[in-house]
């Protein structure tokens, strides 16, 4: 976080416009491993009492105090609140901890920590132990924290797979959530670049992928020839600049007082250090010197050890260097295709999530095997993007506190930067960053949304063959479902649909309607942008919305047609509503059961 | 059969909370459990009652009082109580 606000825009103190009487009476709920509480990202100087709103409790245990900025502690695990595994204060800092300057990882990555709504109240709801986090802590953390007046949930948790609506309780609390106008923002699943792997699934959910910023770490290896290589790690050991014994081989022991340098993932505990192959493509804690090579840069060096009679070279700490390519999606971010709703497409939308630093717990160790206890630490996943949008999420609702989850929702999606195809296959399309990556200063002034509520949900769920009956106990509700209505038709920013066949062609059409959230007397005229290489022909009706007043509705169709169909890859497009102002763009993605 | 050894936690979702004024979800938690297990005393069986905001609970259940719960009026889905994961 000392960097990823300000890569997205979110510039600190001054630099950023805030509504601060508005932001203090925000509160994020985090579902997660507890907090630290002592951590200076949760210090209440300058903070007044809790909101009135709040209706929570301070039950984090034992030798565990709440205070004016962490409001609120429950704990389902039987340990207290307090965060031993460090991933909690991690995430809670991210979408709402102090602004601490001059934070780093031992110098790594010094800069100004701080969540996306440093003003904003932190209430933590403890569900997961070392050994994961159960469905009924998960259910119990979601029925406390709607019922104790939260206005934003980030919940960075997940399974490998996604499950049915009725039996996940990420969805199932998430939908209770919505209903009473507080979203739920959770990280889509680390388990890409796999298609299909995205868990998040709901469309009452925002569903967060991970990318890199333009930071990225990087630790040089310094050969005694005078070449540079370039790896990852985060790498807070300083040989300072000692050459050493370079030794290939694969067991620590071979290589006592020298440098390991070994194509596996293996850390030597008596070498002075280790050079493998990076296989991640992102630095990670190590807890003894490491640099990571490309596979290029470890051949090359392999070349140089079996050329030189006495090889020698040394590790040097890690540095924070500018990254041109960023944003990037992680190859760990879980992508689509969703498998239970297939018109629907996940993840929604990008935040950073690599390389992330931020508040950690003292009794967790910043990596396995690591002795070190720190404050404040490095970590990468959809875990750490999740908060960022729940920080934006929040950052919203300071600014329009009347913003129901949905129209918060597609303010975040309409407005996210474009991201391109920037690797081969569908690791890299909207399955793995859905509508880009999130604008938080262009989210707070949308222009046009997509509105969603209870209802439309419902008739999402008819449409999945949930039956009436089921629904009626799900919403409280009578519900009758007509048996005729589309997923793909549910007012989402995003249009997505699955074809059966590959070579035929084609017609697909999507409803929608948008409310006015910007100027009253605005006209706004379509543009569709095709993504390179897409067949797809797409039309508006009508291709021009003139709206009178603010709050005013207006229901477009899109049709698009096609045949012929990459098997392998989605066709898409965006959708692009301008006034001149606002810009509110929407992917329109179209693929096949190949 | 009714050894502890065979039971399992089950969460046992029952939608929106009904919003009748004399609902006391705990009770009604309760007596479902009692009529599953035909035991009058249900002591270590509830794990969770969820009431603030919908409606369910989780208890340690044999599969067959599991498949008894799922066909219960007023039930939403019964699912195994699993470990999610930090991301």
């Amino acid at each position: 976080t000392t960097a990823s606000w300000d890569f997205m825009g979110l510039k600190e103190g001054k630099n950023t416009k805030r509504n601060l009487a508005m932001e203090s009476d925000t509160i994020i709920g985090v579902i997660d491993t507890g907090v630290w509480p002592e951590s200076e990202s949760f210090s209440d100087k300058g903070f007044g009492p809790p909101p009135k709103k709040w209706k929570g409790v301070c039950s984090g245990g034992k030798n565990f105090t709440c205070n004016n900025k962490l409001i609120g502690a429950r704990d389902y695990t039987g340990e207290g609140t307090r965060d031993n595994q460090g991933h909690g204060s991690h995430t809670a800092s991210t979408a709402a901890g102090n602004a601490v300057a001059g934070e780093s990882f031992f110098g790594i990555g010094n800069g100004t920590a701080r969540g996306g709504v440093p003003a904003a109240r932190v209430a933590a709801y403890k569900v997961c132990i070392p050994t994961g986090c159960t469905t009924e802590s998960i259910l119990s953390a979601f029925d406390d924290a709607i019922a104790d007046g939260v206005d934003v949930i980030s919940i960075s948790i997940g399974d490998d797979n996604a499950i049915p609506y009725e039996k996940d309780p990420i969805a199932i609390g998430a939908f209770h959530a919505m209903a009473k106008g507080i979203l739920t923002v959770n990280s889509a699943g680390n388990s890409g670049p796999t298609p299909n792997s995205v868990a998040s699934v709901a469309p009452w959910i925002l569903t967060v992928a991970a990318s890199t910023t333009n930071r990225e770490f990087l630790t040089k290896v310094v050969l005694e020839n005078g070449r540079t290589l370039s790896g990852r790690s985060v790498n807070a050991f300083d040989l300072k600049g000692k050459n050493y014994p370079l030794v290939e081989g694969t067991l620590g022991s071979q290589a006592k007082g020298q440098i390991l340098v070994s194509r596996y993932p293996t850390i030597s505990g008596t070498a002075v250090a280790t050079i493998n192959v990076d296989y991640k493509n992102y630095s990670s804690i190590s807890p003894r010197p490491l640099s990571s090579l490309s596979q290029d840069d470890f051949d090359s060096l392999l070349s140089y050890l079996n050329s030189t009679k006495s090889p020698r070279g040394t590790v040097l700490k890690t540095e924070a260097v500018f990254n041109q390519k960023g944003p990037k999606v992680a190859s760990f971010s879980s992508r689509g295709p969703n498998t239970l709703a297939v018109d629907l497409l996940k993840p929604d939308i990008t935040a950073p999530g690599v390389e992330i630093l931020a508040a950690y717990s003292p009794l967790s160790s910043p990596s396995l095997g690591d002795q070190r206890q720190v404050k404040y630490s490095v970590d990468s996943g959809t875990s750490m993007s999740c908060p960022h949008v729940a920080g934006v999420a929040a950052y919203i609702k300071t600014f329009h506190p009347d913003w129901s989850p949905s129209v918060i929702h597609s303010a975040i999606m309409t407005t996210a930067w474009s991201m391109n195809a920037s690797d081969t296959g569908v690791a890299s399309t909207e399955f793995a960053y859905g509508a880009g990556h999130v604008d938080p200063i262009a989210a707070l002034n949308p222009g046009l949304v997509y509105e969603l509520d209870k209802a439309d949900h419902i008739t999402f769920l008819c449409g999945l063959n949930y039956t009436s009956k089921t629904l009626k106990l799900i919403t409280g509700e009578a519900v009758t479902c007509t048996g005729n209505t589309l997923p793909r038709n549910l007012n989402y920013p995003s249009m997505s649909a699955k074809l059966s066949e590959t070579n035929s062609p084609f017609t697909v059409t999507f409803n929608r309607t948008v409310t006015n959230v910007g100027i009253p007397n605005s006209t706004y005229k379509s543009q569709i942008v095709l993504n390179h290489g897409t067949k797809l022909s797409v039309k508006v009706s009508p291709n021009v919305l003139s709206m009178k007043s603010v709050n005013e509705k207006q229901a477009f169709t899109v049709t698009v047609t096609g045949s012929g169909l990459d098997p392998k890859l989605p066709s898409s497009a965006n959708l692009v509503w301008s006034d001149g102002t606002h810009n509110v763009r929407s992917p329109i993605v179209i693929y096949t059961s190949g | 059969t009714d050894d502890r050894q065979d039971k399992q936690v089950y969460v046992v979702y029952m939608g929106s909370l009904p919003s009748r004024p004399d609902y006391t979800p705990m009770s009604n938690h309760l007596s479902i459990l009692q009529e599953v297990t035909g035991e009058s005393s249900i002591t270590g069986r509830l794990v969770r009652s969820y009431k603030r905001s919908f409606n369910g609970f989780a208890a340690r259940l044999t599969e067959s009082e599991r498949e008894q719960v799922a066909e219960m009026e007023g039930v939403v889905s019964v699912f195994p109580n699993k470990k999610l994961q930090l991301q």
